[in-house]
């Protein structure tokens, strides 16, 4: 973004673009260009070169409210074990994350169980029994076809049984427009809430950053069945800014909490609002 | 929706008759919002707005005594004649054979379309005996998922113990051969467009198939990025058409207008759920309808 000349309407247009361009969305980037303009004015900006600082000053203000300006991480816990759900649409990473997670928590030195509660889709169970080995953490599962409510509450047993750290739970994916398919989701939440009842600890939502303004619908019908505790912004290592995360954040107040970068079990990060916005501008 | 938006537009032209440079202004930022909440492109949207003025502050619009009306049908011919024609026609012939290769991003759905065409094929065709062949060497379980739907519509998977593709590839083909299969599927894994060997990978793999057909599967929900990922695709590989899956969500599908607009390639087909059966005909005018909102 080349930042030079004047501060004039065509300079606020250019932002603009690189919003949208980012998929931040018309709507939120047009709330962004206001604040922008409003400061401007307030505190009579001459400099293009403030314009950035200015900037991403209101969108990383817009990303950590409520965080004290810091990135709000996964949650800690003196009990055991901390459970974390994860639920998406279809193909968005949820199963691969829980492989890149499950194998983070090990190297700690944390026990992991993988509960394998797609029971769905045709070799989605060996495919999240090949993570569980990758990453040194145990797997609950039953056949295809299984209940998936029964799947969880036989694992969470399982785990308070053997006293395992952390346990993270894989779902099929599913579109929000399927209403049976997100009362299976609340089904699976009040079950994992008859086994241990301030569970699950994080419910994250697991979005491609490919994904267009569908992410704000996505967040807002997920969230309705499951309470949603942040979001796993994956594929940051293709040329999609993810930028639908700063209206999910700002209109639905879910931070973002891990990306994905890459097909290995390294390739989990926390999410930094500073490179994710160096991402947009640069 | 759009005609709506509109209506209120022009509501305040009633008894006044003509359209001026203000109205259609207004009119326009209504279509670029539109559009973008649909994720087409932002650069498509600019050209396609520009275009669409043009055509509205015309002669024909200006006598129009319905300007709202009249500036929608515009935007919906425009829109119909940018998705393009809906003459693309699956061929198979029972006498050689028909290769197909599915490329795309991870996730978008390759190794389940690739089921569906295999079953579209044998149903649809006579004569049609499909196998499935898994080049997919990276995802775990990718050869088994595959395996498994070509095990609910009793259809072959070839796999063999390698992890070099162009190989099985190359030893699918002979199967064929001599086990009489007609139409070949290769499903092949995700990868970036970015991703300068496994981009390699498809070019070797695409010259040793010889395909027939390359089809481009993409996500629906595919925001501004599908530009960059389709041409990229299309420059390395020239593919025949595209795929866009997962039109059983609420995804307005703008990435189709933006993938068409940039490769000039038809959408042949779309993917509308999780069922083998849920692969269906691309209809232009009603995906220009969807996109519109
Ligand atoms: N490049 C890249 N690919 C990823 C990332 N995360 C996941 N993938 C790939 O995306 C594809 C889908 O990943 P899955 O983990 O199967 O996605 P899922 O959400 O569990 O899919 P369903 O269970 O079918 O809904 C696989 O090819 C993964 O390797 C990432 O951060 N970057
Ligand atoms: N709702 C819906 N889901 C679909 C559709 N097509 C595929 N899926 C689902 O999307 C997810 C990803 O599909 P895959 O066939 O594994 O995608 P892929 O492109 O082979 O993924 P990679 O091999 O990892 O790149 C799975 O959960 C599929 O069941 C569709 O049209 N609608
Ligand atoms: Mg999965
Ligand atoms: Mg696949």
């Amino acid at each position: 973004l080349q930042l030079r000349g004047k501060i004039d309407e065509e300079l606020l247009e250019d932002l603009e673009e690189a919003l949208i361009k980012a998929d931040v969305g018309v709507e939120t980037s047009g709330d962004i260009i206001d604040k922008l303009r409003l400061r401007i004015r307030e505190e009579k900006i001459t400099e293009t070169v403030e314009i950035q600082r200015t900037i991403t000053g209101i969108i990383k203000d817009m990303m950590l409210a409520d965080y004290a300006g810091k990135e709000p991480g996964l949650k800690e816990l003196n009990s055991k074990p901390l459970v974390i759900l994860f639920t998406g649409v279809n193909g968005v990473g949820k199963t691969t994350t829980i492989g890149k997670l499950a194998k983070r928590y090990v190297d700690t030195g944390k026990s992991v169980l993988l509960i394998a509660a797609d029971t769905f889709r045709a070799a989605a169970i060996d495919q999240l029994a090949i993570w569980a080995e990758r990453a040194g953490a145990d797997i609950s599962r039953q056949n295809q076809g299984a209940d998936p409510s029964s799947v969880v509450f036989d694992g969470l047993k399982k785990a308070l049984n053997s006293n395992v750290d952390i346990v993270l739970i894989d779902t099929a994916g599913r579109q929000h427009t399927k209403i049976n398919l997100m009362n299976e989701l609340n089904k699976i939440d009040r079950t994992i809430k008859k086994v241990i009842p301030d569970a699950p600890h994080e419910s994250l939502l697991v979005v491609d950053a490919t994904t267009g303004q569908n992410a704000l619908m996505q967040a807002e019908m997920f969230g309705k069945a499951t309470n949603l505790s942040g979001v796993v912004l994956t594929k940051l290592d293709g040329t999609a800014k993810g930028g639908i995360v700063v209206g999910i954040k700002h209109q639905l107040d879910v931070p973002v909490k891990l990306i994905g970068v890459g097909e290995s079990t390294a390739d989990l990060r926390d999410f930094s609002v500073d490179e994710f916005l160096k991402a947009i501008f640069d | 929706s759009l005609q709506e938006r509109f209506d209120g537009i022009f509501r305040k032209l009633k008894g006044k008759g003509k359209l001026n440079d203000d109205n259609i202004k207004e009119a326009m930022r209504e279509i670029r919002r539109a559009l973008l909440e649909a994720d087409v492109n932002f650069k498509i949207v600019k050209n396609f707005v520009d275009q669409v003025s043009e055509k509205a502050v015309g002669q024909e619009v200006m006598k129009s005594l319905t300007p709202g009306h009249q500036v929608v049908k515009i935007v919906h011919e425009q829109l119909i004649q940018l998705m393009g024609s809906q003459n693309f026609k699956l061929n198979f012939n029972d006498n050689r054979t028909n290769k197909i290769m599915m490329v795309g991003l991870q996730g978008s759905g390759k190794t389940t379309t690739s089921a569906k065409l295999a079953s579209l094929g044998r149903k649809k065709f006579k004569n049609i005996s499909p196998m499935l062949v898994a080049c997919d060497v990276y995802r775990p379980a990718a050869i088994e998922q595959l395996t498994v739907l070509g095990k609910q519509l009793d259809i072959p998977t070839f796999t063999i113990n390698t992890k070099n593709v162009v190989k099985i590839a190359k030893k699918a083909l002979k199967e064929a051969e001599s086990e009489n299969k007609n139409l070949l599927i290769f499903d092949t894994a995700g990868r970036l467009h970015i991703d300068q060997v496994l981009m390699k990978e498809l070019r070797d793999l695409k010259q040793t198939i010889q395909p027939d057909y390359i089809f481009f599967v993409a996500d629906a929900m595919t925001g501004q990025d599908a530009v960059n990922v389709a041409r990229e695709f299309n420059d390395q590989l020239e593919f025949d058409g595209v795929i866009l899956t997962k039109m059983d969500s609420d995804a307005r599908g703008g990435a189709a207008l933006s993938i068409k607009a940039v490769t000039g390639k038809p959408v042949v087909f779309l993917g509308a759920g999780e069922k083998i059966s849920d692969l269906e005909e691309f209809h232009p005018k009603r995906m220009a309808d969807r996109i519109l909102g």
